[in-house]
């Protein structure tokens, strides 16, 4: 089975701010 | 048939029609008769020592008029229509001109003036090659070359000097005493003239946009003095025998539309007034004049439809054998490369496309957390995943890795 793509919303971008891609 | 082309289509050089340059052309002379009014003129009558009858000029009367316009018709030996100075030392002193505009640059072969008085004792033809901006000596005459023009009379031309006037006396013989000639031919008795292809110093040597005419001096000194009404220059013809200067890139000189100019019919994929240029986008070789060996047609860049402009290096030229040198600039569709022949960073190739087509590259559109960088590889496509990721993308974790909350580790294994 595939598994699923990647759920930007549970990643905690507190100390990667400069990570988060703008449109999230 | 096109000239510049050989059966099969190849490039050949080809080379307008040879012609006489100043046939028709308005020729400006520094002095004509009969322009302040009726002036009186004597001539010696052809054969008879001594008989001379005199004549009026008289440029408001068409049967007595002789403009510059006459040296440039057509040259009836049976009905003679010479152009005339004024008459006289006055009007003789210092230098009378007669400058003709080619229109274009013309490779002079020959440059005659066909006298209907008798040939003066110092004279001398000048070119321009900027249109009549500056002026260079193409050859003398004169009985007394040193005196009036301070140079050797009939000086050894050498392959130091074959690009320069010298002077003569040939002319001098005073026969006939009318209707003599003075012809020049460029490049005769000049060293490279046999080699005249691969010889640049004389292709430039007998290039002219204009062509100039200055009579020094009508006798020589201690020549049995002449009535005053007798002193004047006469011409019949003047011609300018060569070729339109188009480097073997052309056929032939056409007008102009808008300017009304003459200019060649460049083919080779050359451009400019004298085809001595490449067309736009047309600069994997360098520009070369044709010889008749080889065409050196210009050839146009390889962009794979991706770019409109390029440009020559002559590095590349040289590391490629001398085959090609142009350089794409300003790729588009996404991609890059000297013919734009692979995606720029952050695209790959769509194999499924030719890379001329317009979607030969797609976006990697690699996954901004899963993925450790934009760039992907420029065949498959696939992005750098991180840890436990995979997908073209890098966009979902691997078997047996879960999502974390960490954007550094996005996947972790499951425990």
């Amino acid at each position: 089975e595939v598994q699923p793509t990647l759920d930007m919303a549970l990643f905690d971008w507190t100390d990667y701010e400069d990570m988060r891609p703008v449109d999230n | 048939p096109d000239p510049c082309y050989d059966e099969h289509g190849a490039a050949r050089r080809c080379i307008p029609d040879f012609v006489n340059a100043a046939f028709g052309k308005e020729v400006r002379a520094s002095s004509t008769c009969g322009l302040k009014g009726p002036s009186r003129y004597c001539a010696q009558d052809k054969g008879e020592e001594g008989a001379r009858t005199c004549h009026t000029c008289d440029a408001s009367d068409p049967k007595r008029a002789h403009p510059g316009s006459y040296l440039t018709d057509l040259n009836n030996p049976h009905n003679l229509t010479c152009w005339q100075s004024e008459t006289g030392v006055q009007a003789l002193q210092g230098n009378v001109t007669l400058t003709l505009s080619l229109g274009k640059k013309f490779e002079v072969t020959y440059v005659s003036v066909q006298f209907c008085s008798k040939r003066p004792d110092s004279m001398a033809i000048f070119k321009s090659m900027d249109y009549g901006k500056t002026w260079v000596p193409f050859q003398f005459y004169s009985t007394q070359c040193r005196k009036v023009f301070n140079r050797p009379n009939r000086a050894a031309i050498t392959k130091q000097n074959e690009q320069e006037a010298v002077c003569t006396d040939a002319h001098a013989d005073g026969r006939p005493l009318s209707g003599g000639l003075v012809a020049f031919s460029t490049l005769d008795g000049r060293p490279s003239a046999h080699d005249f292809d691969n010889s640049p110093v004389l292709q430039d040597w007998v290039t002219a946009t204009d062509v100039r005419v200055t009579f020094s001096r009508l006798t020589a000194p201690g020549e049995p003095d002449e009535d005053e009404d007798s002193l004047f220059y006469a011409v019949s013809d003047l011609q300018v025998g060569g070729r339109c200067k188009c480097n073997g890139h052309a056929s032939r000189c056409v007008k102009e539309r808008d300017t009304g100019g003459l200019v060649c019919d460049c083919k080779h994929n050359t451009a400019g007034p004298e085809c001595d240029r490449c067309k736009p986008f047309h600069y994997d070789r360098p520009w070369q004049r044709a010889t008749a060996r080889e065409a050196h047609e210009c050839v146009a860049c390889n962009c794979n439809l991706h770019a409109r402009r390029c440009r020559f290096n002559m590095e590349l030229y040289k590391l490629s054998g001398r085959k090609s040198g142009g350089v794409c600039l300003n790729c588009r569709h996404n991609t890059a490369g000297r013919h734009c022949h692979y995606c720029k960073e952050g695209y790959y190739r769509d194999l499924s496309k030719p890379i001329s087509h317009r979607k030969a590259c797609k976006a990697c559109d690699c996954h901004p957390v899963g993925a450790a960088g934009k760039t992907c590889n420029q065949t498959t496509g696939q992005c750098p995943c991180k840890d436990g990721v995979t997908g073209i993308t890098c966009n979902r974790c691997a078997k047996g890795y879960q999502q974390s909350r960490s954007p550094i580790a996005p996947c972790i294994k499951i425990p």
